[in-house]
């Protein structure tokens, strides 16, 4: 499970500070399926950064299964997201140089204990799932946005890891293809017991989720419990 | 208006052709609030990238008022996007070393009719409506996913084209935002007889449309009339 305790992200621009997260308290149990929602700009990449130690909190403590991540190394945070963590970032961040295919095998690397044959199936599978088989050579400069957003999905959902945090994985998909991956992340959240932890605007996913955390400029406004 | 005949554009990956566009005639009168819609993957950047002569096609022809843009050379290309043309990426494409404020008055820079200050009025008066102008000092990495996007929405809009093309434009903002946006789209296509174009999965905008263009593997599978 997740305990966040005075968790603070504060930026110094010139003579302002801009307070992104203002001292949140926030607790999330093994195999929650929550969605951080509110406005643009209140927030909510900057707690998921944080809870997937991508990102030095300013203040707070953030216990994932007891242990403090804002106090381990570099080394020792990077093991963390190898071992424990998929990560679906907004904006991507796929590697412009690997097909498709590459990005997504590229996340069951770091995991060493696969055949090269057993992580093709893998791989595979999951593009199959996602509908983006057909484009697996495709660079993601050679790809449409929901085709590379599919991708960044695909390559934290193959890892089938204890905790995935996704920022906005709908956000360029069309309702059809969108409600499938959804319905996808439920069963892996119900069958694997994976916690999901979701920042989104949409609808859909703020329905599906089983908690809703309400943030606005940087504060907790409401918790849903559904 | 725009008249487009015969429009193709087909990639070559190794044996096999991908057919992002496959023979589309579609008109545009002047003043339209039009979107093209439809699953991931069916077109809509490719023919917007085409309209916008951001790309070559690879058969067919583009009028826009009765001047064949696909046989314009690159600097006329230039000049017929910076006087008719706003552009909204899917991607937001905003200049990573300029604030949000100088991305905005950049795309004001190169109509050079304005004096500094006169431009200054223009970015700040877009800014306040699209609630980022606190963040003007803000670099792209220094602001959250909806506020870049703000940001690439208000540098098109900012020019007052005869045409704007914007791709996906309420992807990440909340329901609140989106729906600002929109409206002040809407009253500068009303009061200026702006063409707007969208490519969009989003209900909101679909709903506000004049006109739906569906559509599905490159070709048009249906068109809303409203
Ligand atoms: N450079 C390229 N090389 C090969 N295929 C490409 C390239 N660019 C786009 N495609 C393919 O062309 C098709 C249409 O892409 P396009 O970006 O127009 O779709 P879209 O309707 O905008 O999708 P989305 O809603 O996901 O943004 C896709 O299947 C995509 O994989
Ligand atoms: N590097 C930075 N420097 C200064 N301010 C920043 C920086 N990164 C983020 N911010 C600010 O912190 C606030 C929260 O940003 P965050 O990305 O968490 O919002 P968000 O809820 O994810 O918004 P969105 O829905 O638009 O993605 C924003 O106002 C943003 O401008
Ligand atoms: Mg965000
Ligand atoms: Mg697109």
């Amino acid at each position: 499970n997740i305990i966040i305790k005075n968790l603070s992200k504060e930026y110094v621009m010139g003579k302002v500070i801009v307070k992104a997260v203002n001292n949140i308290d926030l607790d999330f149990e093994k195999g929650e399926f929550t969605v951080l929602a509110g406005p643009s700009g209140s927030g909510k990449t900057t707690v998921l950064n944080a809870i997937g130690g991508m990102d030095d909190p300013t203040n707070g403590k953030i216990l994932v299964d007891n242990v403090n991540i804002c106090e381990l190394s570099n080394s020792e945070i990077s093991d963390f997201r190898k071992d424990k963590l998929g990560f679906i970032f907004q904006q991507y961040n796929l590697i412009p140089v690997l097909t498709a295919f590459e990005n997504i095998r590229f996340s069951l690397d770091i995991m060493k204990k696969l055949s090269k044959k057993e992580k093709a199936i893998k791989v595979e599978q999951i593009m199959e799932e996602m509908d983006i088989l057909e484009y697996k050579k495709h660079r993601p400069d050679e790809l449409s946005g929901g085709q590379q957003q599919r991708v960044a999905v695909a390559r934290a959902l193959v890892k089938d890891p204890e905790i995935i945090l996704a920022d906005e994985p709908t956000a360029n998909l069309d309702s059809k293809t969108g409600e499938t991956i959804l319905q996808l992340m439920k069963r892996m959240n119900v069958e694997k017991n994976i916690t999901f932890i979701f920042s989104s605007h949409d609808k859909r996913i703020i329905e599906f989720a089983k908690r809703v955390v309400w943030l606005e400029d940087g504060k907790i406004k409401n918790i849903e419990n559904r």
